[in-house]
């Protein structure tokens, strides 16, 4: 939302700990 | 595989349940967008886990948030390719 975000989305691989977590507010 | 409840993701720490949906989540977008499919795999699990559940039992649900992500998506590299 501040603009782009190379990292964004945190892209998910089968097999993979996906690490779009820190995103995510508990 | 058995089907994804509620009580089966309540039962595992966060980052298990956002796997446990990815997992599950990523072959029925991979026959949607097969080259996107990962990327919008992250972008939905950003999403409620409820929401998600109920993508499961809703195929039309899940084929619009797909839709809506690769918009989303799309819009965003254009965007990339703009501010570089």
């Amino acid at each position: 939302s501040n603009g782009t975000n190379v990292n964004w989305p945190p892209e998910f691989c089968p097999g993979v700990p996906w690490k779009g977590l820190q995103n995510i507010d508990p | 595989q058995e089907p994804l409840t509620a009580s089966m993701l309540a039962a595992a720490p966060l980052k298990e349940q956002k796997q446990l949906l990815g997992e599950r989540l990523y072959p029925l977008i991979q026959a949607l967008h097969p080259t996107l499919a990962g990327k919008i795999t992250g972008m939905l699990l950003e999403i409620d886990n409820s929401e998600l559940l109920h993508m499961f039992e809703s195929p039309e649900s899940l084929h619009s948030k797909v839709e809506e992500a690769v918009a989303v998506l799309q819009a965003h590299q254009v965007k990339e390719l703009t501010t570089k």
